[in-house]
C-alpha cells in the first residue's frame, strides 16, 4: 500500500518540483516503486523528466475533468528510469478549477487513482504555487505532506496559510491528512538569512519533530539537471544535489509515517 | 503622465517581487515618485516593505471587487521611504476571482487606479504565479511589461505562455501593452545552466533587443533585506543587490517607453 504524498508551499520557487523529481528518483533507487503525479498546470514535472506527450495521452486534466469511467492506470507513462512512473500534466489542468465550479464534489476528482496505490510504494504528488482547487484536490488524496521550505523569508510566511488550509481539510475532508515533516531547501550555511530563517523554523514549535535533519543545499547541479531533464541522482550521482537527496530518501524510509 | 508597468512571470520564484520593491527604491533614488501595487494575494510586496495593515485599510482585494465609488487614491499608503507609496494586498485577493466570475468587465477592475497615472513617475505592479484574472487585470491596465527570468530551465519555459497571453490581451484587451524588456535574474556566471540559459534567451529572437543589459545577480542581500523588510537600496547601499537594481532603474529609464 503506497505511501502518498504530497508536496506543498504556496510560495513560487521553493523546490517543489525539484524534490518531487529527484526524491522520487532517489527512492527508486533504493528499490522502491514510485510514481509522480504532476498537479501543476506549468507541468515542470513532465518537462523536468523529460517526457514528451503524444496527442492522445492522458494527464491529470482528464482525471479532474473527464469521465468516470476512466482507467486510471491509463493515464501513467514510463518514464526513461524503471521504477519511476508519471501521470503527467498539460497547460489545460490551468482551465480545471473554471470547469468544475459548480460540480459537488470537485474536491474529490484526484481520488480517481485510488486503484494505483496497490501497485506503488511512493506516490509524490507536485502541486503548483497556489492554495486552489487542484491543491485541495491533492489533500484529500494525499496522507502525508512534505513541505519544501527555501531558508528566505517570504517561504517561511507562507507556512501559516499552509498550515491553515491543512487543518481546514483534516476537519473536513480528509482526516488521514498529516504533515510528514518541512526539508529545508536552497541552504547555504554561509548566509546569514539561511541561518536566520533556519533557526526560526527549528524555533517553530508548530514543526517540532518534523524539521527533517537532511537539509537540501543550494546546488548548482540541482537546477542544471533540471535543464538536461535529467532527476540529479542520475545526471551526476556524486554532487551535492544527488548526495541530499539521497539522504532525504534515506531520512523519509525512516520517518515511515505511523499509519 | 506615469509609466505604468507589469512585472510578470507565471513561473514562480523568479524575482518578481524583489525586483519590484528594489527596481521601485532605486527609482525612487533617482527622484522619481513611484507607486507599487500588490496584486499578489501572498501579499509578499506589502510584507517585503515592512507595512503592517489597518484593520480597516483599502488593499488591491477592495480596489478588485468594491464599489464603483471607490477613490483609488484612499487605497494608496505611505511607506518608510519618501517617494515610494503602496496600494497594498490582502490575503482576501485570492477569492476575487470566484467572487468576479460572472461579472461582465471583471478584467477591467485594476482600471479604477487610472486616476493616480497623474501622480507618479512610475507604477510597477507585483504579480502572482499564475496567469489568473489578476494578473489579467494587470495587463488590462498597464502599458509596459517587465519579464524578470531566472537563468533557470523552468523559468525560460514559462515564457512561452506568457508572451501568448500578451499577444491575447493586446489584440482584445489592451492594444498599448508592450513588453520593455526580459531581466535576468539570480545569475551566477560561474554555472553552466547560468550561461547556458543566458545564451538561450539572447539568441531568442522574441527578445532580440529587449534584454536588459543590466543583469540582477544572485546575492544573498538580497534576500537579507527581504527578511528585514528594507529594499536592498536602503538596506545595504554598497552591496551588489543594490548595485544591480540601481543599474536597473537607470537602464530603464534610458529605454523610457516611446509612447
Ligand atoms: N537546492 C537547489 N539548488 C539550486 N537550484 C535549485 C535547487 N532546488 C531547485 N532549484 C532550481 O531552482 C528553480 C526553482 O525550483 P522549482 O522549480 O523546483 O521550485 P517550485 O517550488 O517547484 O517552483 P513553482 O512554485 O514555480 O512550482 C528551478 O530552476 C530548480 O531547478
Ligand atoms: N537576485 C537574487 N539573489 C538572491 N536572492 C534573491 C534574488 N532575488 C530574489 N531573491 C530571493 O529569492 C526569493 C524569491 O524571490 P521573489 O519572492 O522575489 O520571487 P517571486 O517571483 O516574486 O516569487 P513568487 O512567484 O512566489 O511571487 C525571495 O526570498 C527573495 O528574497
Ligand atoms: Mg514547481
Ligand atoms: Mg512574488
Amino acid at each position: 500500500q503506497a505511501r502518498v504524498i504530497a508536496v506543498v508551499n504556496e510560495k513560487g520557487g521553493v523546490g517543489k518540483t525539484a524534490t518531487v523529481i529527484n526524491l522520487g528518483a532517489a527512492l527508486s533507487k533504493q528499490d522502491k516503486k514510485v510514481l509522480i503525479v504532476d498537479m501543476d498546470p506549468q507541468f515542470n514535472a513532465t518537462h523536468g523528466l523529460g517526457v514528451e506527450l503524444d496527442e492522445d495521452a492522458l494527464t491529470t486534466y482528464e482525471v479532474m475533468v473527464g469521465d468516470d469511467d476512466l482507467d486510471p492506470a491509463d493515464a501513467v507513462i514510463a518514464t526513461k528510469w524503471a521504477g519511476l512512473g508519471l501521470v503527467p500534466s498539460h497547460v489545460d489542468l490551468a482551465g480545471a478549477e473554471a470547469e468544475l465550479m459548480d460540480q459537488p464534489g470537485r474536491e474529490n476528482r484526484l481520488k480517481r487513482l485510488r486503484p494505483l496505490e496497490k501497485e506503488y510504494d511512493f506516490i509524490l504528488l507536485d502541486t503548483p504555487p497556489s492554495l486552489s482547487l487542484l491543491t485541495i484536490n491533492v489533500f484529500t488524496f494525499a496522507k502525508e505532506v512534505l513541505i519544501p521550505c527555501q531558508t528566505h523569508p517570504y517561504a517561511l510566511k507562507a507556512l501559516d496559510d499552509l498550515l491553515d488550509t491543512i487543518e481546514l481539510v483534516r476537519e473536513n475532508i480528509n482526516p488521514d491528512l498529516d504533515v510528514t515533516g518541512l526539508v529545508p531547501t536552497f541552504y547555504d550555511p554561509r548566509t546569514r538569512v539561511s541561518r536566520g530563517i533556519m533557526e526560526l523554523l527549528q524555533a517553530d514549535e508548530r514543526f517540532e519533530g518534523k524539521i527533517f535533519d537532511t537539509v537540501i543545499r543550494s546546488n548548482a547541479t540541482i537546477a542544471e539537471s533540471a535543464w538536461k531533464q535529467k532527476p540529479v541522482v542520475f545526471f551526476r550521482s556524486r554532487s551535492y544535489g544527488a548526495l541530499d537527496y539521497t539522504n532525504l530518501a534515506k531520512e523519509l524510509l525512516k520517518r515511515g509515517n505511523g499509519k
